[in-house]
């Protein structure tokens, strides 16, 4: 999956990848003071024969709440809510609006579902789908926050500890063979990176087309820009 | 329109008839068909008529038959209804159609060789807004027609100041063909386009009148009151002009919730930043925005100063979407601004203090029963200051607004999801925006007349009008007077008003030919209006009384009003049986429903697919 990190301070952002095996578990956000915690589990493309595809995706995002004692399981298939002992299905098939003491969830036809909590934060969870009996792909989800600003301090995760910002400081931009990703020097947390110019796409407004988000690429699964390695945020499972 | 799917079908006329007296619009739409086909066809007649406006009478007359419609109360006129829609016949009349329209609609078989005349009459008491009446008509014959044509009489005994009439389908070839001409106190607009006028080119078959056409004007104010007295009905119209502005204490809450997200959030920006370009340097003003919680903008109301001004705009423009709807904390903040701003007197003693409410949905945190929220807000304001509610989008919960504002001396508006809904905002803001007096009262001789309609007011705004009617119960009075006391800018104002009761009802005898009863229609239409708009926040012990009084006088007056239906009998081909229709009205808050198209369950606030959205912090995808 591509990571996309915004800068606002300075109207620019910072990407990475991780690849990992389909099957992983990685942790997005954990915040032990708000009590929110955010992991999504790789799938791969459909290779025959490759065990370990190198594009993967998310294919099923985890997202709990303890103070509420709500879990939700997004997948390409439909949303699942765990609240208590009470367990809602919800597919991508309709709208739908589930309010709950705590939290709003609004799935909204094949497209998305946000995931609006009481301290403020929110989430939108984007539904990518290809065509029945494509050969290679399979539905995939992306996942967007809204006023990350909500989170504690204490907030850490590959996209959490980023929520209060980060700091970093681009120089030395030289062309490369390809003119429209130059590379430059990095200087962020105590390291010196290359990186290269490059873009992503955002899906939260347009489904369809996206729109393009320029960014500074980390190499090597956002080594040096991430606390530790990307090894660090596998955990056991969903919940 | 008229109109049929062959050419079988001639329209040989169409003929508008308006004739206002004293702001009472009655109206009377006629079609006239015949079926030059070999067989039967089916006609249809559609009329968009103002939401106002109650349908008093419809006929149809088939080969010199005639089928009136029948005013009924609804549960009556629901037994004959059922009767036939158990046969599977038939389907209801009037429907929602637009912002400002409803829809009547019948269709009926015509045998070949015959002729079919449709008559709908409806009425209506014309708003005064920004200065000006105005009666739209929806033009819409969908075919050629031999005789068509508008007719607009207009009598105002105060005289008219302005007169105008616009169409929106107007082209330089139609514009000429629209009359206007006003003298005194009557005015007449006509439009009558003959049949090659109306064609879309010059070989066309088809028409270019689509659209509304609009007549606008206002009457000339000697006085700041003017009454009116016709067959034991009085009418007072109160208007005063060239008053100073008092100054507004204003608290706009915000619904940011996560629904507000993309157009409606945009929108709102949109409208606000227009708003604060025309609050004026006396007013103060503040905002409470909230979601899950609430955010006051400053500690106290500011001053509206360029430097305020220019923050605000700041604060408006960095406002995104979150969490969720807690509208009861929302609303006790903006009430609990204003109750210490008057406290601490950091607002002048003679100002207006108003709440404008923005939500696009239900209560989804804080405390969610409508009925409590609605008490809270009631027992914080206690009548001090004015609540307004603006409604957004589909999902909103109309009827809770409007029982909200209206328990507070506001109104309730709703706010389309269209790309003109900051122009929506901005258009209710400017109704809103030039308060010049507070807490009007309009007191009459008590021993005198009866059934005196709404006579205290909280504000008047100025460009509005306050109209109160009522009646005379001393067949020996000579002069009504009526005393108006109202708290203007700098003081306590007082107004006398009064009418001959014996000339005047002789000056208007010469104007019966018009209706001589309008008085008494637009007393009655006023009632109702305001029967039925208390019954929305009355407690449950009035409202049956309430409601008895408004059908007994919707009966009455046959009007066809949220009480009571229509029922229009027309003939069966086939069986020779008659066929029952209905015609109701339509209020708010099924009209949310009816134009909802949602099929799968819906809890809570609704929310349409994002097409704007504030840029995410973080994010991980892949394509």
């Amino acid at each position: 999956p591509h990571f996309i990190i915004r800068v606002p301070e300075k109207e620019d952002a910072l990407c990475f990848n991780i690849q990992e095996t389909p099957g992983a578990v990685l942790n997005l956000i954990s915040d032990p003071e708000l009590g929110i915690a955010v992991n999504g589990e790789l799938i791969g493309k459909k290779e025959p024969g490759n065990v370990a595809p190198t594009e993967t995706y998310f294919g099923k995002i985890g997202i709990v709440i303890t103070k509420l004692d709500v879990r939700l399981e997004v997948t390409a298939q439909g949303v699942t809510v765990l609240s208590g002992a009470r367990n809602v299905a919800l597919t991508w098939q309709e709208d739908v609006t589930l309010t709950e003491e705590g939290f709003n969830l609004q799935v909204n036809k094949m497209e998305n579902a946000l995931l609006s909590m009481g301290d403020g934060a929110t989430f939108i969870i984007v539904l990518h789908q290809f065509r029945k009996g494509d050969p290679l792909h399979r539905d995939f989800l992306g996942f967007y926050t809204l006023d990350s600003h909500r989170f504690s301090e204490r907030v850490h995760g590959l996209l959490g500890q980023f929520f209060h910002g980060v700091d970093y400081e681009i120089s030395n931009i030289h062309k490369t063979a390809d003119p429209e990703k130059p590379d430059a020097s990095m200087r962020v947390k105590d390291s010196l990176l290359t990186v290269t110019r490059g873009w992503q796409k955002d899906y939260s407004k347009d489904l369809q087309s996206g729109s393009r988000v320029q960014c500074w690429f980390v190499h090597n699964n956002g080594q040096g820009l991430i606390d530790g390695t990307h090894t660090d945020y596998i955990v056991p499972d969903l919940f | 329109s008229l109109h049929d799917p062959s050419d079988d079908i001639e329209i040989y006329s169409v003929n508008i008839q308006s004739q206002i007296t004293s702001r009472f619009a009655h109206n009377v739409i006629t079609s006239r068909a015949v079926n030059r086909a070999d067989q039967s066809r089916e006609v249809s007649f559609d009329v968009d008529l103002p939401k106002t406006a109650f349908i008093t009478n419809f006929t149809m007359v088939i080969d010199g038959v005639t089928y009136p419609g029948v005013i009924k109360e609804k549960e009556a006129a629901k037994k004959q209804y059922e009767k036939a829609v158990s046969r599977g016949q038939s389907a209801g009349l009037v429907r929602a159609s637009g912002r400002k329209t409803e829809k009547f609609t019948v269709s009926v078989n015509v045998a070949p060789q015959s002729k079919i005349t449709f008559e709908l009459i409806y009425e209506e008491l014309l708003k005064r807004n920004l200065g000006k009446y105005e009666m739209f008509i929806k033009v819409r014959p969908k075919k050629l027609v031999q005789s068509f044509q508008i007719d607009v009489d207009i009598n105002e005994p105060q005289g008219i100041s302005f007169l105008d009439a616009q169409g929106t389908f107007m082209t330089n070839d139609l514009l000429p063909l629209v009359h206007k001409s006003f003298s005194g106190e009557k005015g007449h607009v006509s439009f009558k386009p003959t049949i090659d006028q109306q064609r879309s080119c010059s070989n066309c078959s088809t028409t270019q009148l689509d659209g509304d056409f609009t007549v606008t004007y206002d009457v000339n104010r000697e006085t700041p009151g003017n009454i009116q007295v016709v067959n034991g009905y009085f009418v007072h119209f109160f208007a005063p002009s060239k008053l100073k502005e008092v100054p507004k204490n204003i608290i706009f809450i915000i619904d940011r919730s996560i629904s507000m997200i993309g157009l409606k959030m945009q929108q709102t920006k949109e409208a606000l930043l227009k708003i604060l370009d025309d609050v004026k340097e006396h007013d103060h003003f503040n905002f409470v925005i909230f979601d899950w919680g609430v955010e006051i903008w400053e500690q106290s109301l500011v001053k509206a100063t360029p430097e305020n001004l220019n923050r605000a705009k700041e604060y408006v423009r960095n406002l995104y979407p979150k969490g969720w709807t807690n509208i009861n904390d929302a609303l006790l903040s903006a009430i609990s601004l204003l109750d210490q701003a008057h406290d601490a007197r950091s607002v002048p003693k003679r100002s207006a203090s108003l709440i404008i409410f923005m939500t696009d949905g239900q209560p989804s945190t804080g405390e969610r029963n409508l009925d409590k929220i609605q008490e809270n807000a009631r027992n914080a304001i206690r009548g001090k200051y004015s609540l307004y509610s603006l409604g957004f989008g589909v999902g909103v919960d109309y009827p809770f607004l409007e029982k909200l504002s209206l328990e507070n001396s506001g109104v309730a508006r709703r706010i389309y999801e269209e790309s003109d809904a900051a122009l929506q905002m901005e258009g209710f803001y400017d109704e809103v925006a030039n308060p010049t007096l507070m807490d009007i009262e309009l007191q009459y001789p008590e021993n005198a007349i009866s059934d005196v309609t709404q006579n205290k007011f909280k504000h008047y705004f100025d460009g509005s009008e306050i109209v109160v009617a009522g009646r005379i119960t001393d067949n020996d009075l000579n002069w009504l007077t009526a005393d108006v006391t109202a708290e203007g800018e700098e003081d306590t104002l007082n107004y006398t008003h009064s009418a001959k009761v014996q000339e005047e009802s002789e000056a208007v005898e010469q104007q019966q030919y018009i209706f001589g009863d309008f008085t008494e229609r637009l007393w009655a239409y006023l009632t109702i209006q305001q029967l039925l708009e208390k019954r929305i926040s009355a407690p449950a012990n009035e409202k049956g009384n309430l409601t008895a009084r408004a059908l007994a006088l919707s009966l009455k007056y046959q009007f066809v009003t949220p009480l009571t239906s229509m029922v229009v009998t027309k003939p069966e081909e086939k069986t020779g049986e008659e066929e029952a229709m209905i015609a109701d009205k339509f209020v708010e808050g099924q009209e949310s429903q009816a134009q909802s198209s949602y099929s799968a369950p819906r809890v809570g606030s609704s929310y349409s697919a994002p097409r704007y959205s504030p840029p995410p912090t973080s994010f991980v995808d892949s394509d």
